[in-house]
């Protein structure tokens, strides 16, 4: 999974 | 989360208040683009889908639907409360030309092909040119009212510290998001020109004018 910085920011 | 993001964060509320505030002591809306608001609306009803599926903390959660019911709540005060004080003939950029490329950019560039990955690089996309019809109608007007660039100085405060934050993160956590960065960096740069305006000349007193 290459996106789990991509969800957690405003 | 990190001081840079948290800084942003903070800017970013800061700019809403800041709009506020004016709209609500001036009673007027002038001087500030509908358009780039109702984009700023589109833009956090496409990325915020995930508030119904994906859970990642209070702090994120709160913020969203401040988000969210703020710039729905600005939208209004400027359609109803405070119509009469907003000027359609300044706001004259062509939001299409912003829309239709983010879009097609979003179906090609995404980090998955879902809809909810789409919408999310949709409004990442749009996020970072929804100032364009608000600095449009700046160069048109050539000045501004001092909170008016307070305003847009916070907002561009908030994206151009995303960018520490990507760097920190990169050097803490080993993530990068390209789509985020490539597109913070592009909407941190729309504002260069601005901020060298209020840094030489609103800061030091002066009125927000833009060379003839």
């Amino acid at each position: 999974e290459g996106n789990a910085i991509l969800h957690d920011e405003l | 989360m990190n001081l840079f993001r948290l800084l942003g964060d903070l800017a970013h509320l800061a700019s809403i208040f800041i709009l506020l505030h004016k709209i609500q002591t001036t009673r007027s809306c002038r001087g500030i683009s509908f358009k780039t608001q109702a984009l700023y609306v589109l833009v956090f009803l496409t990325r915020y889908v995930d508030l119904f599926f994906h859970w990642v903390s209070l702090y994120n959660f709160v913020m969203k639907i401040f988000f969210i019911a703020s710039s729905c709540y600005i939208l209004y005060l400027m359609k109803y409360r405070f119509r009469p004080t907003h000027d359609p003939s300044l706001d004259t950029f062509k939001i299409e030309y912003l829309l239709g490329p983010c879009f097609v950019l979003a179906l090609i560039f995404n980090y998955h092909f879902e809809l909810a990955e789409v919408l999310w690089a949709f409004s990442i996309y749009l996020e970072a040119v929804a100032i364009f019809p608000q600095l449009f109608m700046l160069q048109r007007t050539g000045e501004a009212e001092a909170i008016t660039t307070h305003y847009l100085a916070a907002l561009g405060v908030y994206r151009a510290l995303y960018i520490p934050n990507w760097i920190y993160r990169y050097f803490t956590e080993g993530v990068v998001d390209p789509i985020a960065v490539v597109a913070g960096i592009v909407q941190t740069g729309l504002y260069l020109d601005f901020f060298y305006v209020y840094f030489t000349k609103v800061l030091q007193g002066q009125k927000f004018e833009l060379p003839a």
